[in-house]
């Protein structure tokens, strides 16, 4: 099955 | 010392419809420029960015940045106090803000009510969002978005965008069949609202959970029109403007097998 990947693995931490 | 009084106090209560399904405790965040909020879902695949500009509120004061940490629910009981026409201002001291003052006004300014909402400390992640030129810009009535996604839920808990020159695309395959939605471009001069435009760099075509994007669609009573941007590998953004800012929405792609 497809998954969705975090957030944080797109954008940087501020 | 923070204060922000919103005339049209019913903005308030639309926005808070539009995140409270989606995060329950989130800072706002203070500034002289105004107020900003940014929260993930509890599984981080979701995000949220809310902006109000300090130009929308009359007054705004605010001396210097600070974080009001809200339980939304709370919130969002004590709105449920205010009158969709009552004048909505937010009160609170920044050196030590451990509560925050919802005062709502009747507009003939005969009832006056006021409220106390606890604050709390809220730990939260905060990422960077660049500005990001996306390879499909796609505006279309808010409306028209809504009523796509609670359509397609009907086959699939997921919906595949593909984006081309001429046409949007949304297809859902599930166990009961398929289903699919096809948009062209229409530019209605007369009625802006109702127009539908693509930006093109190149096709996109990208999977999505139906779930979270109906949740985001909870936004629709804030603006008639809705911006959707993708790219290849990229989160999509659904971006719904006002006059006084905007709510911008993120969700990862579904990828992988």
């Amino acid at each position: 099955t497809r998954s969705q990947i975090r957030m944080s693995r797109y954008f940087s931490n501020n | 010392m923070f204060e922000a009084r919103l005339t049209q106090g019913a903005l308030l209560k639309r926005l808070l419809d539009s995140v409270k399904e989606l995060v329950t405790d989130a800072n706002f965040d203070c500034s002289e420029t105004g107020i900003s909020l940014q929260a993930m879902d509890n599984s981080h695949v979701a995000l949220v960015s809310l902006s109000l500009r300090a130009e929308g509120f009359n007054p705004y004061r605010c001396d210097r940045g600070f974080s009001l940490g809200v339980n939304l629910n709370s919130l969002n009981k004590i709105m449920k106090c205010a009158g969709n026409e009552d004048v909505i201002t937010l009160k609170a001291d920044d050196s030590s803000a451990d509560s925050l003052c919802l005062l709502f006004e009747n507009s003939s300014n005969e009832r006056v009510s006021e409220y106390e909402l606890k604050l709390m400390d809220i730990d939260q992640e905060h990422l960077s969002i660049p500005e990001t030129d996306y390879d499909a810009t796609v505006m279309m009535p808010s409306a028209e978005f809504q009523r796509i996604c609670r359509d397609l839920m009907v086959v699939s808990e997921s919906v595949t965008i593909d984006v081309s020159k001429d046409e949007i695309k949304f297809t859902a395959e599930g166990e009961l069949g398929t289903g699919n939605v096809k948009l062209k471009p229409t530019s209605t001069i007369d009625k802006p609202e109702e127009s539908i435009t693509i930006e093109l760099g190149q096709t996109v075509s990208l999977q999505f959970s139906l779930k979270y994007l109906s949740n985001f669609t909870r936004g629709t009573p804030l603006s008639d029109q809705v911006m959707l941007c993708l790219s290849d590998n990229m989160p999509l953004l659904v971006e719904y403007k006002m006059d006084i800012g905007y709510i911008r929405y993120y969700l990862a792609p579904k990828v992988g097998d």
